[in-house]
């Protein structure tokens, strides 16, 4: 398997936190921050960074896709354009590939299978930014929104906020995946309705290990209260963890190739 | 006493929040966020509520300065403006007081005597809109930087980000509150060094009570802990509180005439 995933979100959202509690190993060390100064004139970078995993013996090359700069400009004004060009070259290199004389056995295949895009916990509502981002990366690949840093919540903002994000989703008709298919049969059908209710995922991320009841987990301990990362009675990362590297990895990939390829390329060749 | 309280900071990071846990009083609603789309085409907006209290007998007329679209844009540019437009003109307008014939005996003083400025607890270190915020108004008025939402951070987290903050300030020179001043007896000018150690302030802000070990306190309660705000080994807002409103009241009140208002003064009056 060959699964790229980009991660969109200002800085500090938890962004290789998550990436790295998800993939159980310290696949990316959290990009040094550029400092305020140095961050003038900048835009939104493109980072990849290769890994590979070992998940039920079956090997995982991983493309972690990161984008240094989004949204942490004082002007923010198309930050989302070096996204959506990265997302279209990768469609672009691959269809070369197709067309060639000669055409390869195997097409490495670095199109964008997944972006995670992180919600700030502290909005009341999508912001302007997170607005005109939904819309345009929707358009063009598989989008699975989630709550970063959800432990900032109580469960009664966390259900409010999801509530709201949810009737903003459907007022601004984002194509958030997973997507409505005729294909699926009734059991599919239905982990698609109750992911759907569940999304975005109210996520809370941890490279440290912490005893809880004499365990040791993955969460966050405070003077206050400590989180276990796994309890899904407490956030939803193992929802998350499970819908990205167990029931839905190959429906990311192939909807990559079937939807968002397929109307890349029919685009491509009419014109 | 009349005590005019400017706070700063993107929207959610708990502004109105804290001005009611400062006061004990639901001083303001937190004022209806925009949705996104409503957003576009605004700018930073000022707003002023005016308030009476109680405190040991005192009565203290405080006017909160909410500043609704700081920050929210996707393009800040010059978000800031309005700001520093809002507190000059206070300046300019007791300054015409002062300059006419038959001076009024007493003058109402609309002054800003402090700026609450809310820097968001995710960040490893200020942001470019940070560094020109605190700079352009740490020139004209007492700014008070605070870590807003600060049990988002574990105490390890909370005192890494404060060195760097701590760090950023004296970088950029900010001219942070409290001055430095020679005219202090030794034990205020010891009580400005260990305040001064803490800035900026981590708070927590909460309109409810909570019950911990069967105690009715202000706090937040989620299922993995509970975050009592009075309790000082969780966050510093008592430190805050006794800053603002006990300590350093009266000297904000006067610093802001003597120091600030001298200064724009004696400009005008070169001019
Ligand atoms: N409260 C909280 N903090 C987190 C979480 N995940 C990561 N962090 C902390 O947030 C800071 C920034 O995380 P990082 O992953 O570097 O963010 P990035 O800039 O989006 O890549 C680090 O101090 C992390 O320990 C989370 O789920 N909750
Ligand atoms: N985790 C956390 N949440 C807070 C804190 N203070 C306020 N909130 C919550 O953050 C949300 C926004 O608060 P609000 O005061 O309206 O923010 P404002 O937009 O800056 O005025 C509300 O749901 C508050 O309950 C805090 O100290 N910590």
């Amino acid at each position: 398997f060959q699964f790229n995933v980009m991660v969109v979100g200002r800085s500090g959202l938890g962004k290789s936190t998550l990436v790295n509690t998800l993939f159980s190993s310290n696949l990316t060390r959290s990009n040094g921050r550029h400092s305020a100064a140095e961050a003038i004139e900048k835009t939104t970078e493109i980072k990849v960074s290769s890994h590979v995993l070992m998940e039920n013996n079956v090997k995982l090359n991983i493309n972690v896709i990161d984008t240094p700069g989004f949204g942490d400009q004082i002007n923010n004004e198309k930050c989302w354009e070096p996204l959506v060009k990265y997302i279209k070259e990768q469609h672009s290199q691959y269809l070369r590939k197709e067309l060639t004389a000669q055409r390869e056995r195997f097409i490495v295949d670095t199109r964008v299978h997944c972006i995670l895009y992180f919600i700030s916990p502290h909005i009341k509502d999508l912001n302007e930014l997170d607005v005109v981002c939904l819309k345009k990366l929707s358009e063009i690949a598989n989008v699975v929104p989630v709550i970063a840093k959800s432990d900032s919540l109580t469960l009664d903002e966390r259900s409010e906020l999801k509530k709201n994000l949810q009737n903003s989703f459907s007022k601004y008709n984002f194509n958030i995946y997973p997507y409505d298919n005729d294909e699926l049969y009734d059991d599919e059908r239905q982990l698609n309705e109750d992911i759907k209710s569940l999304i975005p995922f109210a996520i809370v991320g941890s490279e440290k290990e912490i005893v809880i009841n004499g365990e040791s987990v993955r969460g966050r301990k405070t003077r206050w209260g400590a989180i276990n990362v796994e309890d899904v009675s407490q956030c939803e990362f193992v929802f998350l963890r499970d819908f990205l590297t167990r029931t839905h990895l190959q429906d990311l990939i192939e909807t990559t190739s079937l939807v968002h390829y397929e109307s890349f390329r029919s685009k491509q060749l009419i014109a």
